[in-house]
């Protein structure tokens, strides 16, 4: 089972648009998926039409549990989405308050870890969205994962905090021990601003490895998609936005056999 | 002196973009401006060239402070922009760290409020910019404020979390007893697309009291502001984003007179 978080601290910048757009594609390529909302605000579980705030149980039930967790308690909570390979671990507002309360507990940021490796045998791909923080939710998902996505607007109030969030994967990845590939999306580019292709030249020669050869341009045939409730590869698989997201997809597919 | 909030969870809907041009504005029409930077990855410091990462002291520095704050050590802290009327109270990554280490401290939502006081007859207007998160900084903000402006991207996913938001401000208001005044501003309007003018359209059925009626549309020429360190307003005025905000600055000043 692979499992990708996608996250950045800057606000805004298609984090939620490219988890549920590439799962949307791993689960066309007969993939079984589990799209995780670890963002209080949930817009991933708003994107299917789940009212977070009125959900009985949700992926905070899961992080606060006290004792061990069952694979059974699990499946409760996880939502099958009218998408075939398609699933979801709805969030809620009260995960805000886990940055509050967990700060005294041993292994806060091991517990998602120990809840996907439950569902080795039910999904291929695990795909993890993040609030715009560098909060215990993130680490818990770094934690957790085998590749970072990392979207970023090619422009100067994005690109400000992208350090501090490389230095917060440095430091997962060290006391840890383990290695996250991590890969840098440039999303919502606008080719016709002048700007646009100057930050873009910039990120290449700040990130030559990370960074992916494409970019992701402005469509709004992904927003569309999100009022519908429908993952974009679903819905208009030509607009060029979702066809990126595709070549995206399969990129990271390649990437995992040579690595 | 008039405290205004800019704030909204939903990331990248132009809360930076939104308090640094209303704040040019001002500062325009000859007020003494106090900008406050509550976010950890530090848009606003990052907007004027300052790197939050190796500052020395900044917002945290006041609101981690132990005993007594003296006018003093905040006129230490904060820095004279190099622009006519306009001063700004930095941030630093170790606001994300307040989240967790305040959740004892009794009073806690009380200290940006304390802070500000002191600098009564400082400044005629101060406008903080909060982090994307309903967390205890923007209670902070909003317990200090007379005023709460929400910057809503006109589209689906950023319309999502607002009623938490609404109840979040409610909350804190019945908490102190006091009314915060409440002004939804439509951001990044694209005025080609139809989804766009639908949501306009909603939002002025949800909101009729408190939205604004005009829109800030798509500019670039904000972006360009940000890259080149330059309020807004004295970089392009004329350009539509711009005086958009205009508009909206003169709104918020006769909005106060009839209050
Ligand atoms: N390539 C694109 N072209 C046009 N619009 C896009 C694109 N990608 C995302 N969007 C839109 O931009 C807005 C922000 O995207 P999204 O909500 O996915 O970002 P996010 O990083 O998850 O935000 P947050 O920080 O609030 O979690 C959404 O309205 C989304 O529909
Ligand atoms: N009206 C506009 N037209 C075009 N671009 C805009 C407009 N307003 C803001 N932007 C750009 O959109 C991006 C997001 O804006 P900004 O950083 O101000 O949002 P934010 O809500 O403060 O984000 P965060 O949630 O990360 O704090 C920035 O690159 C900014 O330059
Ligand atoms: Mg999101
Ligand atoms: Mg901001």
């Amino acid at each position: 089972m692979q499992v990708w978080t996608v996250a950045n601290q800057k606000g805004g910048v298609g984090k939620t648009t490219s988890a549920v757009t590439l799962g949307g594609y791993a689960a066309q390529a007969g993939k079984r998926v589990l799209l995780v909302d670890l963002d209080a605000q949930g817009s991933m579980s708003c994107y299917f039409g789940l009212k977070p705030q009125s959900l009985r149980q949700s992926s905070a039930e899961l992080m606060n549990h006290e004792g061990p967790i069952s694979r059974d308690l699990i499946k409760d909570i996880v939502v099958e989405l009218p998408y075939e390979g398609l699933s979801l671990l709805p969030s809620s507002p009260s995960l805000i308050t886990l940055e509050r309360t967990s700060q005294n507990k041993r292994g806060f940021g091991l517990i998602l870890g120990q809840v996907l490796s439950l569902l080795e045998e039910d999904f291929d791909l695990v795909l993890i969205d993040c609030p715009p923080a560098l909060g215990v939710l993130m680490i818990n998902a770094l934690v957790a994962s085998t590749r970072l996505i990392i979207p970023v607007q090619a422009e100067f109030l994005s690109l400000q905090g992208f350090a501090r969030m490389q230095q917060t994967v440095d430091m997962v990845q060290h006391s840890l021990d383990t290695v996250i590939d991590r890969v840098v999306v440039p999303t919502m580019v606008d080719r016709r601003t002048q700007a646009c292709q100057q930050t873009v030249r910039s990120l290449r020669n700040e990130f030559p490895v990370d960074l992916w050869p494409g970019h992701i341009p402005i469509d709004t045939k992904l927003r569309d998609a999100s009022r519908l409730g429908v993952p974009a590869n679903l819905y208009q698989p030509s607009a060029k936005g979702v066809r990126a997201y595709g070549a995206l997809y399969r990129y990271l597919e390649q990437r995992i056999s040579s690595q």
